[in-house]
Order: C-alpha cells, then structure tokens, then sequence
C-alpha cells in the first residue's frame, strides 16, 4: 500500500457515496446514467469473486465489499425506488457495445485461461469504459449538475492516482500488470475532456455546460 | 514480475 492508491481507494470510496447520497437526498437520479452504474454492477461482482477463494487483507475484503454492496444499492436506487426520475429517454447508449468487445478481448488477451482470470481480465476491461453511457448522457443534455460533476471528478481521480501507483510499484517492488495499466490509461484518458471542463467550469462556480 | 492470480488491487 502506497500513498496514491490510498488516495485512489478512497477517492473511488468518495464517488461512489457522492452519488448515492445525491440520489438519497434529492431523491432523484436525473442526470445519471443507469446503464453506466449497471456496468460498474457487473464490473465488481466479475472482478471479486475471488473473495471466497483468495484472502489479501482485511482492508481488501471489507472495501470490495463496499463497492458491491454500494453498486448495487444505487443501482435499486435508479432502476426501482426512484425510477420515476430516472433519465431513460436520455439514457440510450448500447451497454452490448461494450460488454461484447470486453468479453471477447477477455478471452484473447489474459494472464491465465481460466474462469476467474477471465472475469477478472473482463472486469478490467469493461471498467475502462463502462463510465461511457454516462458522458453520453451528459453530452446528450449538453449539461450536468455540480454535484454529478463532483462525482465525475471523483470517479476520473481514481484511476488515474492508480496510474501513479503503478508507476510507484514498477519502481519500488518490481511489480507490474501490463493488462491493468493498459486499461487504466484508456479510462483516465476517457476522462481528460471532463476534467478540462471540470477545472475550467465547475471549479470557478458555473454549471458544466456544453457548447451548443 | 507481471501477472500472477492473485490480484491484490481494488
């Protein structure tokens, strides 16, 4: 453990609640996209199921808990409590796009063939891109609430403090995985158009909005 | 070393 994926842990932790206390205390999701947090869904229970067979710490166990346990809340959150509000006419980017490419490259390029590797390879893979139907929507509306905004920010941060501490690991443990840090910089670059906006925008009090 | 099965990242 290391500073930056300390500060990448918790500020997944930190985007994760954002959004569920959002959503809790406006009582709405309009804005989000259910599509992207049923990938995120999808991506933690592929990539823990490795909680019933291996143990790596508690921190471990109890933070995977977590973020399945937050996933799938939000998730009963937009698609049942709060459905009224949800944005499904907004909300129509194709998730097939993204799980099928991710699932077949899953079986192409992993570290081992076996069933567990695999869905971890396709956890990893699918992450990169699963915040996709969520741009999409924000572009489709051509705005966001800050408050979305923060989440997103919170959400880019994650991976790309991941990125440095990978970079750490290289240098101080030898350590790599060229299938994680691949797919890390696909999805921090996924981000770098909002962050521009984010900096530019939403940090000096304005609304992100797009261009017409 | 790269790769091994036991990932012990989040």
């Amino acid at each position: 453990m290391n500073i930056f994926r300390l500060t990448g842990d918790l500020s997944h932790l930190l985007a994760i609640i954002i959004l569920l206390v959002k959503i809790w205390k406006t009582r709405s999701c309009a804005g989000i996209s259910g599509k992207s947090q049923l990938l995120f869904a999808l991506v933690y229970t592929t990539r823990y199921l490795d909680l019933v067979s291996t143990y790596i710490s508690a921190y471990n166990t109890f933070m995977k808990l977590i973020f399945i346990c937050a996933s799938y809340a939000t998730v009963y959150l937009i698609y049942m409590k709060f459905k009224a509000t949800y944005d499904h006419n907004h909300d129509t980017f194709r998730v097939e796009f993204l799980i099928l490419p991710s699932f077949v490259l899953s079986l192409l390029i992993n570290h081992d063939f076996a069933v567990l590797e695999i869905l971890w390879t396709f956890s990893i893979y699918l992450e990169s891109v699963a915040i996709l139907p969520q741009l999409f929507l924000v572009s489709k509306t051509g705005e966001a609430e800050s408050i979305t905004s923060h989440y997103l920010f919170a959400l880019g941060s994650y991976r790309g403090l991941y990125l440095l501490n990978w970079i750490y690991r290289y240098y101080a443990e030898s350590h790599y995985d060229l299938i994680a840090i691949v797919a890390g910089v696909v999805q921090t670059v996924l981000y770098c158009d909002f962050f521009y906006l984010y900096v530019t925008k939403v940090l000096k009090g304005k609304k992100l909005q797009l261009p017409a | 070393k790269s790769s091994s099965n036991k990932h012990d990242e989040l």
